[in-house]
């Protein structure tokens, strides 16, 4: 069921 | 100054962005109202967008951020009755936020704003390799059964079709929805996506959905969610991180 990621990685791209 | 023709319905979108955020910056301007914030652990982001003509009347001048604890709100809100009109005015002069309900009478709340400013987060620019429209209902109805199983979902598209599922240490959910289900509008897909993500989230991002609304879901491989509906003159916009293996 994996580990919760945030989205801070996405609004670095 | 502005008038919504139904107080009831903007009600489903303060409990809903409420579900997520604690407090909210409204940006006020002759186009509307927008905001947009991310929850306090980064999983979630809400964007809100009120279009000037959703209103029954907006008056404005120049730009206005109106810092609203979400939670006093909510609880004003849920005073509403079905054939109010709401009113939200902003007295500068006092730092507060009134929310009139009118009808054959006129009550008002005038609610502390708070000294927050409005966040600059942009929406992040992704490509998504689906996207899928279908009836809100029915999607919601699928997620709180797989939230019977466990407290993740997987949310699929493969071969023109859309997946909800989830397993638990016993029981297992699936629902499927193709061409041939009337609750999928659309699907447009170049090959496969498929993430996980938190159910808990995600109930709270479909509360305000009834019957009749449609969801616009855009969806990756391992990347975020995003998911789309309008309610009550509204346009929400959530973005949900995934859970990665």
């Amino acid at each position: 069921d994996g580990k919760q990621i945030t989205l801070d990685s996405f609004f670095k791209t | 100054r502005a008038t919504l023709e139904s107080a009831k319905e903007f009600k489903k979108v303060v409990d809903t962005v409420a579900q997520i955020l604690d407090e909210i910056c409204l940006i006020a301007n002759e186009d509307g109202i927008t905001a947009r914030a991310m929850d306090p652990s980064h999983v979630a982001l809400v964007s809100l967008e009120i279009p000037r003509l959703s209103f029954e009347d907006y008056e404005i001048e120049g730009e206005k951020e109106i810092g609203i604890d979400l939670e006093a709100f909510k609880k004003i809100m849920n005073r509403a009755k079905s054939k109010d009109k709401l009113i939200l005015e902003l007295d500068e002069e006092k730092n507060k936020l009134n929310v009139i309900f009118e009808n054959s009478g006129r009550r008002k709340f005038s609610l502390a704003l708070l000294d927050i400013s409005a966040s600059e987060i942009k929406m992040p620019e992704i490509e998504y390799p689906a996207v899928v429209m279908l009836k809100g209902d029915a999607f919601k109805e699928a997620l709180k059964d797989a939230d019977l199983i466990s407290d993740y979902v997987i949310l699929k598209v493969e071969d023109n079709k859309f997946i909800v599922e989830t397993k638990g240490e016993l029981n297992d959910f699936s629902a499927e929805f193709d061409e041939d289900s009337s609750a999928l509008i659309s699907i447009e897909s170049q090959g496969h996506a498929k993430s996980a993500f938190n159910l808990e989230y995600l109930l709270d991002m479909v509360k305000g959905i009834k019957a009749g609304d449609i969801v616009k879901l855009y969806l990756g491989t391992d990347m975020p969610l995003k998911l789309e509906y309008s309610l009550g003159g509204a346009n929400l916009t959530f973005l949900l991180a995934p859970r990665i293996e």
